[in-house]
């Protein structure tokens, strides 16, 4: 999957 | 969102409500560090930069402001409020927490996933938070006894971080997701840390005895 460009993760 | 990592951050926000709990019905602040509650507040300061930029969800929105304002509210408690400030221990809280912030800001500029200003930030306040509990422990071992409220707050800040690593290994097997590598190794860093404030925090809890940390 690309790179996601934001975490969404806390 | 996936049940380990909803469990991680309850009980990180347990840990922060029962700190806040401690400071209010005791009105002290007596075992707490402020320099580990400062390298907090950086913390969340510096990775949720994005707070105002990318909007994810209305809880991942609401966790950050909670995380945020919470810990600068006890930062402040801790330095300015007239009667909690009285207890805190100055002379104990001597750890020179911001080489820490040094260190782990010179890291984050030579090891990150892109140079951005985000994604340094992001970086840093990875590393710093893996390391942000140190001056807390120190005080614990100085201060001897430590009490209830202060060992539990301890205890959930540790659990929060090993849930996460199960939601990473979680998300690596169903969703094929690879956790960012600078994430896992500092979560299972930050973790270890709390390893022997783990086995003594068991030790008390199962001889029902005072949580003792030896110096």
């Amino acid at each position: 999957d690309e790179e996601e460009d934001f975490h969404d993760e806390l | 969102m996936n049940v380990f990592r909803f469990a991680g951050d309850m009980t990180h926000l347990i840990s922060i409500l029962v700190l806040l709990l401690k400071i209010y019905t005791t009105k002290s602040c007596s075992g707490i560090s402020l320099k580990t509650q400062e390298l907090y507040a950086v913390v969340f300061v510096t990775r949720y930069l994005d707070l105002v930029t990318d909007f994810i969800s209305v809880y991942n929105t609401v966790m950050k402001v909670v995380f945020i304002s919470s810990s600068l509210a006890i930062v402040w408690c801790i330095r300015r409020h007239k009667v909690v400030r009285r207890s805190y221990d100055k002379e104990l809280d001597t750890f020179r927490h911001w080489l820490l912030v040094g260190a782990c800001a010179v890291l984050a500029l030579v090891v990150h996933e892109k140079f951005s200003f985000q994604e340094v930030c992001w970086a840093f306040s990875i590393y710093l938070e893996a390391v942000a509990i140190l001056p807390q422990l120190v005080l614990l071992q100085r201060s001897g006894n430590v009490d209830n409220l202060t060992g539990q707050y301890v205890f959930f800040l540790g659990a929060y971080r090993a849930f996460y690593i199960l939601n990473w290994i979680y998300r690596y097997y169903s969703e094929q997701h690879f956790t960012r590598w600078i994430s896992c190794v500092s979560g299972i860093v930050q973790t270890a840390l709390y390893a022997d404030f783990f086995y003594y925090y068991f030790i008390s809890w199962k001889n029902n005895s005072k949580l003792q940390l030896p110096a």
